[in-house]
C-alpha cells in the first residue's frame, strides 16, 4: 500500500 | 502509528460506544440525527472501499470492520428497529444532507490526490466526513436540552479528528515526506465545526449544567 498516497490512517 | 492517532481512534470508537450504549440502553434516538448517521456510513463505505485490496496491519483492517458495521447497524437502528424508529425526530432532523454529499463528491472531482477512482472516493469520504456533523449540530440546537450520552457521543466525535491534528502535525514533524493536505485542511475545518459545542460543553461541565445550546 505504501504507494505515494499510502492511505495508512483510518 | 504515534499516541496522538491511536488517542484519535481511540476516541473515534469511543464515541460510537457511547452512542451504542444510548440507543440501546434508552432504546430511544431522540436528539440523534439520522442524517449524521446516514452520512457517516457513506464516509466509511466510500474511504474504505480498499478494505479488501489493500491490507495495512490487522489493527486498520479491524478497525475499518468496526466503523463500516457499526454506522450501518445505528442506520438499521434508527430507521428499522420498531422502538427506536418511534423516538427519531424527524421534524427537527431536517438538514437537507444530500446536498452535503453532492458538494463533497464535486468537489473530489476537482480536488483529490490523483484521478482514480479509489482516489476520488477517498477525498469525497475526508470531506463528507468534515461536514457530516451539520444536521447533528443543528439538530441539537432545534432540541434545547441533550441528554447526556448524546452530549458525550458528540463531543468524543469532535475530540477524535482534534487528535488527528496533532497526529498530522507530530508526522510532518519526524517523517521527512508527510504531507497530507487534503485530510489535513479538511480535519482543521471539520474541527473548527465543533468550536461552539466544545465551548458550551465545556460551560457546562464547568458549572455543571445540562448541555444547552442557544437556538
Amino acid at each position: 500500500y505504501m504507494d505515494d498516497y499510502g492511505h495508512d490512517e483510518l | 502509528m504515534n499516541i496522538f492517532r491511536l488517542a484519535g481512534d481511540m476516541t473515534h470508537l469511543l464515541s460510537i460506544l457511547v452512542l451504542l450504549l444510548k440507543i440501546y440502553a434508552t432504546k430511544s434516538c431522540s436528539g440523534v440525527s439520522r442524517k449524521t448517521q446516514e452520512l457517516y456510513a457513506i464516509v466509511f463505505l466510500a474511504r474504505y472501499l480498499d478494505l479488501f485490496t489493500d491490507f495495512i496491519s490487522v489493527y486498520n483492517t479491524f478497525m475499518k470492520i468496526v466503523f463500516i458495521a457499526s454506522s450501518l447497524a445505528i442506520v438499521w437502528c434508527i430507521r428499522v428497529h420498531p422502538m427506536v424508529k418511534r423516538s427519531y425526530d424527524k421534524d427537527l432532523d431536517t438538514f437537507r444532507h444530500y446536498l452535503l454529499v453532492a458538494a463533497s463528491f464535486l468537489l473530489a472531482l476537482f480536488l483529490h490526490e490523483k484521478f482514480t477512482f479509489l482516489e476520488i472516493f477517498w477525498a469525497f469520504s475526508i470531506y463528507l466526513e468534515a461536514v457530516a456533523i451539520l444536521p447533528q449540530l443543528v439538530l441539537l440546537q432545534r432540541s434545547g436540552n441533550v441528554d447526556n450520552l448524546t452530549g458525550q457521543y458528540v463531543f468524543f466525535l469532535g475530540a477524535y479528528r482534534g487528535l488527528y491534528i496533532l497526529n498530522w502535525i507530530y508526522r510532518y514533524l519526524t517523517e521527512p515526506r508527510f504531507t497530507r493536505w487534503i485530510a489535513c485542511v479538511s480535519g482543521v475545518v471539520q474541527t473548527a465545526l465543533y468550536a461552539d459545542f466544545f465551548y458550551y460543553y465545556f460551560i457546562s461541565w464547568k458549572n455543571n449544567s445540562k448541555l444547552k445550546l442557544p437556538a
